[in-house]
């Protein structure tokens, strides 16, 4: 509706609106305007219906500025991938949807539960690993998260795993001792998997605000992130925040999670979420 | 932050001798980009916004030595009247147990704050009985029987094969048998877009008529948590508030947003995942927290 009608001062007004209620934020949505406004000028573009094409490869370009998203899952090598991100973003889930993705690609998949803090987080997990068919790396409550993710690794090297998906605790980005236990878990892979090929993806809940940007920020300077993904993009929330963190970081999204289900997984489309941000 | 920056901005328009509307209205766009920057719900900061020119223009904020400060001191003014009273207090019903039902999106915090709102009851006296109605998510009842037993607080639970309303009337039915005086049920998280299970709820709420239906928000929600809140207060007349993981250092707009669209009062916050972490909500403390 907004790109139906006359290019006008209304247009790039409620196009700015439109930005910012998809949590866009309002300098990315003011970066986005300006472009549009001086490819009209100089396109010299009365009809929206034209901008709407240059809106979503405008925004596609912001999204794949940093590479193209996809996981890479190398062969013949183990390949590492650790979920990390705020309480509640989805990781855990994730991690049983990969699980069932790997596997039915044929790949021997091995799980790490090294969130040993919240109550049934272990359990969580193991439930995961059932469906699946794989097995899950687990020590009680309280242990060393970085314990956890060492014998993983050692497990994951002794039974020629492709996969190994490590599962962390949910934390608090201004949470300095849960920031730098993270740090330590990454050194752990760093120094004990250092032929393996590993991915640190940041989990973010399409729901969440601009603090998604203080999220980005703070878990990439805890770890070298290499890309994020996008849950629960099934609801009514446009997830806009990330093109604030793409722009800034340069992570790719990697995939996105459209539901609760272990099928509910898919890659991420810059020109289809680009277009669903105006649904 | 936004006092410095409406001050900034009055300086510059004071040099040009007496203030006009529009320069009140220029100084008011930066309230509204403030409170959008906070995750402030698009609507309600324009309508927030409006409001404060009326105050700004009625007060005559022109004529002030100070305008900046008396405009700051109008929207901190503004923000906690919209944001209600502080609020710890659960209604009691008048035919015990009182039935706490704890609703909202997925990982918002609600099998957490179930706990620690029981826990915070039993600080008090109370003997609260927690009711396990998630049967969908892995581990859900688990998750809650663990918190129990932390608390020393008892679990109702029929296991996952059970529907949510047989056990919400059957945990009812067990809290009256027991003398509970509150009942506390953990629901599964939905989307609100989720007929089927909006409906669970419904049913829910007919068969153990909760005096108290809490929607539990996570604090660092954007644009989509007036969509969220609206329709649950639609479907089911929530009662109150819960916004959680406030310990982060997300401004916390969302907690406006909800207000401003419910009018529930925000009744408790999560400031911690221990489960001492529950904290009466302090609106003078969020408005602060909004404006950054
Ligand atoms: N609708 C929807 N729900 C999701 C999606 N991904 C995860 N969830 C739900 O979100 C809730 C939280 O998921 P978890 O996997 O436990 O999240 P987590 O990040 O591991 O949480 P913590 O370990 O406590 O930090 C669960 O109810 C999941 O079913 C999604 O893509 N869509
Ligand atoms: N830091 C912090 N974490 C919290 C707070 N409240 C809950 N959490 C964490 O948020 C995550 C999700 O909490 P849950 O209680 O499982 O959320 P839920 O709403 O029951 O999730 P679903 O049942 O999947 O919808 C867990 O990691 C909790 O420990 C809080 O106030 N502060
Ligand atoms: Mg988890
Ligand atoms: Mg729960």
């Amino acid at each position: 509706a907004v790109f139906s009608g006359a290019v006008d001062d209304d247009f790039f007004e409620e196009l700015e609106d439109a930005l910012i209620c998809a949590d866009v934020g309002v300098n990315s949505s003011l970066q986005l305007v300006d472009v549009l406004r001086k490819r009209a000028k100089k396109d010299h573009i009365k009809e929206r219906q034209e901008l709407w094409q240059v809106m979503q490869e405008e925004i596609t370009a912001m999204l794949t500025a940093g590479g193209d998203g996809e996981i890479v899952i190398e062969p013949d090598k183990l390949n590492i991938l650790v979920l990390t991100g705020v309480n509640g973003a989805g990781k855990t889930t994730t991690i049983g949807k990969l699980a069932a993705l790997y596997t039915g690609q044929g790949k021997k998949v091995l799980l790490a539960a090294a969130d040993t803090f919240r109550a049934a987080a272990a359990e969580q997990l193991a439930t995961w690993a059932e469906r699946a068919g794989v097995s899950c790396i687990r020590q009680e409550e309280g242990a060393d998260p970085a314990a956890v993710v060492y014998d993983a690794i050692q497990a994951a090297q002794a039974r020629h795993v492709d996969v190994l998906l490590v599962d962390t605790a949910g934390r608090l980005q201004n949470k300095t001792n849960l920031m730098n236990e993270l740090s330590k878990i990454g050194r752990v892979i760093d120094n004990n998997a250092a032929e393996a090929h590993t991915e640190k993806l940041l989990v973010l809940d399409a729901g969440i605000g601009q603090n998604a940007i203080s999220q980005a920020r703070l878990f990439g300077e805890a770890v070298e992130l290499t890309g994020l993904i996008l849950t629960k993009l099934d609801g009514t929330a446009k997830g806009g925040a990330v093109i604030g963190i793409v722009n800034e970081s340069g992570l790719p999204v990697k995939m996105i999670g459209v539901g609760e289900k272990t099928e509910d997984l898919r890659p991420f489309q810059p020109a289809d979420f680009a277009a669903a941000l105006f649904n | 932050n936004l006092a410095d920056k409406l001050q900034n901005i009055f300086a510059k328009l004071k040099g040009k001798g007496r203030l006009s509307e529009a320069d009140v209205t220029a100084a008011l766009r930066e309230v509204r980009v403030a409170l959008l920057e906070a995750d402030v719900s698009y609507k309600v900061a324009k309508d927030f916004v409006a409001r404060i020119k009326e105050r700004a223009v009625g007060e005559d904020v022109m004529k002030s030595l100070t305008p900046g400060q008396q405009v700051v001191k109008i929207v901190n003014e503004e923000l906690i009247a919209l944001m209600g009273p502080e609020q710890a207090k659960l209604k009691v019903s008048s035919k015990p147990p009182t039935v706490v039902l704890m609703v909202g999106l997925q990982g918002s915090g609600k099998t957490t704050s179930s706990a620690k709102i029981a826990l915070y009851l039993k600080g008090q006296g109370k003997r609260p009985l927690l009711a396990a109605a998630d049967i969908y998510r892995p581990a859900a009842i688990k998750q809650l029987q663990v918190l129990g037993e932390k608390t020393g607080i008892p679990v109702f639970s029929l296991g996952d094969q059970v529907s949510p309303v047989e056990i919400s009337k059957q945990a009812l039915a067990e809290a009256q048998s027991h003398g509970n005086d509150y009942l506390i049920i953990d629901t599964a998280g939905r989307l609100q877009i989720n007929e089927e299970l909006m409906n669970e709820l419904s049913d829910i709420r007919a068969a153990v008529n909760p005096t108290e239906i809490l929607l539990v928000v996570d604090a660092m929600l954007g644009q989509d948590a007036v969509n969220v809140a609206a329709a649950f207060h639609e479907k089911l007349t929530v009662s109150g508030i819960v916004l959680t993981k406030l310990d982060g250092d997300t401004r916390g707009g969302a907690a406006l947003s909800v207000k401003a669209v419910t009018g529930c009062p925000i009744k408790f916050t999560g400031i911690g995942e221990k489960l001492d972490g529950l904290e009466p909500f302090y609106p003078d403390r969020m408005a602060s927290r909004i404006l950054g």
